[in-house]
């Protein structure tokens, strides 16, 4: 048995719950932020059988989207006078951080 | 040291937690949603010695009650004219989905 | 690849989460809560390569801060007439509790 901890986009966690769920996997979700952006995200956990491990990650890989966000930086303190024009940071955001844990022990209780 | 983390019913988690607490493990509680029912459940995260892990399994398995909900499946669309008159599913739920995971290093900084 | 999950004070979370992303970490947070005094905290979960664990649990030891706060516990039932006098328990709370553990597979998708 496998724990998958994976961290996925805001827009992206609604048809991925349903995906995972509809081929039959146990699936639990967590809010969450992302601690650079500080925007919403989701964190899923799923517990898996080691052979269904493939079939769950391709599953995630089909369902979660890059795209870059423009996201404009905080302003520095400006002196009186002076203009300040954020350049908006293009970020990378979407896909999937996907963390594999070994489960020691499963019950039902 | 493992690293307990239990997924229960919504109902069973305001009492479980405090018998945990009470029986001196330290618990965090975090609010988590059902990928299938989507609804509220809760995720405890447990850090607990390797000899009173049973004791904290027995205290799960004591509190934690399976029961019968009846939930209505989200209707297909029907054509003008027809009648859907749902058949509520009878889902199983409450119980406790328990992963143990090994601890490689604890720290309390 | 270290999964790391740390539990701090609410009041120390966002000062944190800035200092561990400001020095490169990938970082999410997850509002939790404690399962004595029943207050929010927050519960981060952070991917780390091996040899950036000892300079991450550093960030998180010059940040996160002990402090004593004084907690009125729960008054037992009192007879009419009786007076019941809470004495305020001091409790010691911030600081980080942190686990550690290993990471068997991590991609980006
Ligand atoms: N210090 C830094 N400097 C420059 N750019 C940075 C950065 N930290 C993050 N980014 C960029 O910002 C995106 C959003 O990061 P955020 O921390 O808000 O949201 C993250 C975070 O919640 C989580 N995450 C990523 N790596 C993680 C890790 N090693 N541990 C825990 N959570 C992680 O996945 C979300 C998406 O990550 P993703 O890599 O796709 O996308 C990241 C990355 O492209
Ligand atoms: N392997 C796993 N990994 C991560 N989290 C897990 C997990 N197995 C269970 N959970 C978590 O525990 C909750 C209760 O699961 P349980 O199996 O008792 O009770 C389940 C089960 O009896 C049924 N169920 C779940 N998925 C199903 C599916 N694909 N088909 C049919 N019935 C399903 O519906 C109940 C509620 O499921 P829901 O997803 O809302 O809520 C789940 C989910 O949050
Ligand atoms: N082994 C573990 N597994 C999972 N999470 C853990 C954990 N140990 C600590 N935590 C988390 O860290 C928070 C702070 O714990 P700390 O030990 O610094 O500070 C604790 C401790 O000084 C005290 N405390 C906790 N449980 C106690 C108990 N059963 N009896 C007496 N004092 C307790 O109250 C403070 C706040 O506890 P609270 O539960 O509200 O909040 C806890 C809990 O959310």
């Amino acid at each position: 048995m496998k724990l998958v901890l994976t961290i996925v986009h805001g827009e992206d966690a609604g048809e991925l719950a349903t995906c995972m769920s509809e081929a039959g996997f146990g699936v639990t979700r967590i809010k969450s932020i992302g601690g650079f952006l500080k925007s919403q995200n989701a964190t899923f956990v799923i517990g898996v059988h080691d052979h269904e491990l493939d079939q769950l990650l391709q599953i995630i890989r089909d369902r979660c989207h890059k795209r870059t966000e423009s996201v404009s930086p905080v302003p520095p303190l400006v002196e009186p006078g002076e203009v300040y024009l954020p350049y908006p940071l293009e970020v990378e955001v979407g896909g999937a951080t996907v963390f594999v844990l070994n489960v020691e022990r499963f019950e039902r209780l």
